[in-house]
């Protein structure tokens, strides 16, 4: 479960500080399908890197499972991305001297699982990879890149899964067949977190929060699916 | 003009040859706005790459007003990269250790045209990011990335605007805004092609050429706007 009290986080740069999160509180549920949407520069990557513990925040309290992450030390909150978390970077983040395979087995060679090569062919033959394993990233389309870090981040079999505008590069087809994949990870328990621009990618969701100038909107309630 | 005769692009890597680009052939008239759509890893970036003469063509042809492009050595290409087209990266391409305003400004400073700080700022103000000049790349959002993108490639007033995938970082209002932009550029009598995976901003294009698996297929021809 994830509560957000209260969040605000602002970026100093020189003589100017930017505002960007204001306030922002909210409660996600296990098993929660959310949807996070705004216009560029409203906020959405800026929380989800706080959500993902990968920044940290001027004030407020942000709870996972019931504990503040201001109480977990660096080696703590290392740990708790590695195996609960997995992340969709929006510029994806894969390593460019290694192939797509190697990009997708790091996770698990950081968490000593088994079998890490099979589990990361599997994750790519699931994104429609299986023909691009050993192609680097600049031997990849934009699209192809951005699945190899969708496969990347559900490697590990993560609890939480927050995706950063995961189909901004994907024609219609493949990014239904995205979204597909995470209605079959949010059926099996796990909980997912999908910033978008897409509303058609926002109505799939079983929730959907809007942010506008980094103050989180009322949340307009939609039925589960 | 754009006249791509019978192009065929194939990229090696060890034993693999991957054939990308299979007789692609069209032609694009000088005010054109047309949409380049595809399924991802259909050959639209390769196909834009070769049209923005930054990459070879393994056979066929491509003229451009008329002269071949393989009649050009690499300075008269550079020349009429810098002169004649703009060209909006997929990934943006942006400098990191430079300003939105200094990365915008780049381009005016090969071809050394006048005024081009105030061209630049010019520039990034149409695309709303005025308030973001100082910034450097990974002090923006993704979206305001595209859009520094978006404004170096039009503040040299290019006869050929090349977009890749220009909206797909922007949530609909601020795409639309880009649309609007395109349009206004084209009503100028600028060329303008763009790759798009959003329906809607292809049909707001005169023309749209779809390609499948390195295929370009018929034209679906629609009216004038
Ligand atoms: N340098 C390279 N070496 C080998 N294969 C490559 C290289 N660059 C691209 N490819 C392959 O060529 C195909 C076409 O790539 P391209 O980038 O043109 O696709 P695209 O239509 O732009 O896709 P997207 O919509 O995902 O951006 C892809 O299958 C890709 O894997
Ligand atoms: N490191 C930084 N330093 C200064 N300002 C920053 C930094 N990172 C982001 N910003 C600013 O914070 C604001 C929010 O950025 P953020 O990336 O969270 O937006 P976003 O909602 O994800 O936008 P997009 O939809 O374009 O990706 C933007 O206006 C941006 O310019
Ligand atoms: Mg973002
Ligand atoms: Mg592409």
């Amino acid at each position: 479960v994830i509560e957000v009290l209260k969040v605000n986080k602002s970026y100093t740069m020189g003589q100017e500080k930017l505002h960007v999160l204001k306030n922002v509180s909210f409660t996600v549920q296990k098993g929660d399908l959310l949807a996070l949407t705004g216009p560029s520069g409203s906020g959405k990557s800026t929380l989800m890197n706080i959500l993902g513990c990968l920044d940290s925040i001027d004030n407020g309290d942000y709870l996972l499972d019931g504990t503040s992450v201001l109480k977990r030390n660096a080696n703590q909150l290392a740990d708790i991305r590695s195996k609960n978390i997995g992340f969709v970077f929006q510029n994806f983040s894969l390593l460019s001297r290694m192939s797509a395979l190697e990009n997708v087995e790091l996770p698990l060679l950081y968490s000593e699982t088994k079998n890490s090569k099979k589990k990361a062919m599997e994750a790519l033959d699931i994104v429609g990879l299986s023909d691009r394993m050993k192609h680097e990233p600049n031997q990849l389309s934009g699209g192809q890149r951005q699945r190899v870090a969708i496969a990347r981040a559900i490697v590990n079999d993560p609890a939480l899964i927050l995706a950063d505008e995961p189909t901004g590069n994907l024609d219609s087809k493949t990014g239904l067949e995205i979204i597909d994949l995470f209605h079959r990870l949010n059926k099996e328990g796990r909980t997912i977190i999908v910033v978008t621009h897409e509303q058609d990618v926002a109505n799939e969701c079983h929730r959907q929060l809007h942010m506008l100038d980094g103050v989180l909107q009322k949340e307009f309630f939609k039925k589960r699916k």
